[in-house]
């Protein structure tokens, strides 16, 4: 039943956008994703939650080479929908580990955090599946952080790989 | 390069809980995540973006027969960081398309999106991974949301599992 943390990735190449203050209702997601797709921007991580609003935030990663291109396309996208502000920030990095078993072992991911809490790393964007934890962080940090994941999850720096 | 879809997968055990306004600084995610992990608690998606702000919102989705103690947890932590409320929602469900190769190409996602928004119903999380894009719905829709779904990437109903 144990989460089995196999390695540590992580990737410098990466954009992340939001989209504010989108309306909450159906077809808005399809409808900033599939003008992303026709356009051929790969998205990697899409994120969003949402309250009892009428609107939230899109959040998604891109790579950095596509910033100016997403940067067009969403912005005419946040102009139809009538949303807010497309804010993109590309000095972030995406850090992970990758592993097996996460759902049934609660201290996994919590012990991720825990890591890049004692580097007082700030967690910008979290995204979990069953056997990755990613985190979006400041670009700056993402030397130390892999660091101490390495530590944290006791894997030679021999298993760190790209993203 | 083509993200092949395998399988629709659905949870309906599902609650989704949000602690509103925690602050955005170091340390915070780790707070929150051991203490729920201390307490045996399962977590599953982890879904947290964040803004120019002091302060976000951090989203997360347990089992639904947990929901008693995660609310008196999730309160305690809320209290302690100085949060604000504790929303949790039991009446959603989880679905989900299971494939490979999602970044390479850009409109799997959309195309599951564009699925949801054809049957009308909205969708409150998002969260990704490259195997797989999962999203919660309210529990009502879970039966139209899978139809639609192996429909639109042509699967047969057999293929649908248990997320
Ligand atoms: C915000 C976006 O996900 C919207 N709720 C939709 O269903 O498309
Ligand atoms: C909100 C939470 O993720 C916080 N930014 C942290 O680093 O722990």
């Amino acid at each position: 039943k144990d989460m089995l943390v196999v390695g540590v990735a992580h990737d410098t190449n990466v954009a992340k956008v939001a989209i504010l203050s989108v309306p909450d209702r159906p077809g808005v997601a399809y409808n900033i994703f599939s003008r992303l797709a026709v356009e051929g921007i790969n998205v990697d991580m899409i994120v969003q939650t949402n309250k009892e609003l009428n609107v939230t935030d899109m959040v998604f990663s891109t790579s950095r080479d596509d910033v100016v291109r997403v940067r067009e396309i969403a912005e005419a996208v946040a102009q139809d929908l009538g949303a807010g502000d497309v804010l993109i920030d590309d000095t972030v990095a995406k850090i992970s580990i990758v592993g097996a078993g996460m759902v049934s072992n609660p201290g996994v991911a919590a012990r991720m955090f825990e890591a890049l809490a004692e580097e007082d790393i700030n967690i910008q964007v979290i995204s979990t599946s069953e056997i990755k934890v990613s985190c979006l962080i400041a670009e700056e940090h993402i030397k130390r952080a892999a660091q101490a994941l390495h530590r944290k999850f006791q894997l030679d720096a021999v298993k760190s790989m790209e993203a």
